[in-house]
């Protein structure tokens, strides 16, 4: 009994006051920000949660010290492909996922310790024209890859040490996959979205790898990137983004958008609809829970409440830069947002 | 969200659907 919210709701003078200043962390050595997340990570018998910033030759992880400072743990360098993403594993400890390449991912690579050689390592977990990756419960990961004459879907699960020997191969759409996202909920389910603007959902248990249903979003919204899934009175809700949406009378700009399928008859209806505050375009979105955000091209930070449908906070770029990423923490309300001179700002939401 | 609007709903898709595609 929810219904699509066309018009788009936006507030008047947005400010930052939902959005308060804990601390930040600045990496002298590091020039550029290309991604930042954090990890559970464990030493000596104490379980922190750590920040892990990325720039394109290295990745640090940092460790909370007393009155929300930062200090620095270590630094892997990667000097040899740039790195452009740190890929999130869910419920892991002591692992840092990364994907380096140029235009697109040609590496994905695992950061650790070893107790047993007593030093921070790192290894090789996959190569190829990798197009999406995904971090996934229970120490697996998924990715789609290409080669000229066919789309690669996988799974592979992770040792403390690196790719272990259990991999599963799905079964590909036509469509190059994009994005992935964990049916919550639902250890056996996946969902991708493809170049051609469908969801295809996949039973991933151990035995199969079936394409259960492919389902078109609707051309107005291209290249749309699933964030969330979940399944509810029998149908799949999708948290969207719409990096490339066009801006519309009816619709405003488009930045999120939730919708129902019903994977039986691959019906959808619009549940709610988010859009760009005024005057804004362009974004690179993260979702956790009910909250969105996402960096618009002018520099500022947009957050939205999913189930208001609203805009909610505002960063707008300060004297000290323009704001280039933002991401949810795992854990706790907590927004992680970058700037292009290295510096992470954390903000509790 | 609506049988009107969005077809037949099944709580059970999942298994449905899993038991209807090729292996």
């Amino acid at each position: 009994d929810v219904a699509e919210q066309l018009t788009p709701v936006l507030l008047d003078g947005l400010t930052e006051e939902n959005l308060q200043l804990v601390s930040n962390l600045k990496d002298s050595s590091s020039s550029c920000a290309v991604d930042v997340s954090t990890v559970w990570w464990e030493a000596a018998g104490c379980r922190e949660l750590c920040v892990v910033t990325a720039c394109e030759s290295s990745v640090s992880l940092w460790k909370p010290l007393a009155s929300d400072h930062w200090g620095k743990v270590y630094t892997w360098q990667l000097t040899e492909i740039p790195v452009i993403q740190i890929v999130p594993l869910p419920d892991t400890c002591n692992l840092v996922c990364i994907a380096l390449g140029d235009l697109e991912i040609g590496e994905i690579r695992l950061l650790l310790y070893s107790s047993e050689n007593n030093s921070f390592q790192q290894s090789l977990v996959k190569t190829g024209n990798i197009k999406a990756v995904l971090g996934l419960k229970d120490r697996r990961l998924v990715s789609s890859s290409r080669t000229v004459q066919e789309q690669q879907v996988e799974i592979v699960s992770l040792s403390v040490t690196g790719r272990s020997r259990d991999g599963q191969t799905l079964m590909p759409p036509e469509e190059t996959v994009l994005a992935f996202a964990e049916v919550e909920g639902m250890r056996d389910a996946l969902v991708g979205t493809t170049a051609v603007n469908s969801i295809v959902v996949w039973s991933v248990n151990l035995k199969t790898g079936q394409l259960l249903k492919k389902m078109h979003v609707g051309y107005s919204y291209p290249a749309s990137i699933c964030h969330r899934v979940y399944s509810d009175s029998g149908l799949l809700f999708v948290v969207l983004s719409h990096p490339h949406a066009k801006e519309s009378e009816s619709c405003g700009n488009p930045a999120f958008r939730v919708i129902a399928f019903n994977p039986k008859t691959a019906r959808s209806m619009g549940v709610m609809f988010s859009s760009l505050p005024p005057g804004h375009t362009g974004r690179q979105g993260d979702v956790k829970d009910a909250s969105a955000v996402a960096v618009l091209t002018s520099g500022a930070i947009a957050v939205w409440d999913l189930l208001l449908g609203q805009c909610t906070a505002l960063l707008l770029p300060d004297p000290a830069g323009s704001w280039a990423l933002a991401r949810w923490a795992i854990t706790g309300a907590c927004l992680l947002a970058g700037r292009w001179d290295g510096t992470v700002c954390l903000y509790r939401y | 969200c609506s049988e009107s609007d969005l077809g037949p709903i099944s709580l059970n898709w999942f298994e449905e659907l899993s038991a209807e595609a090729p292996p």
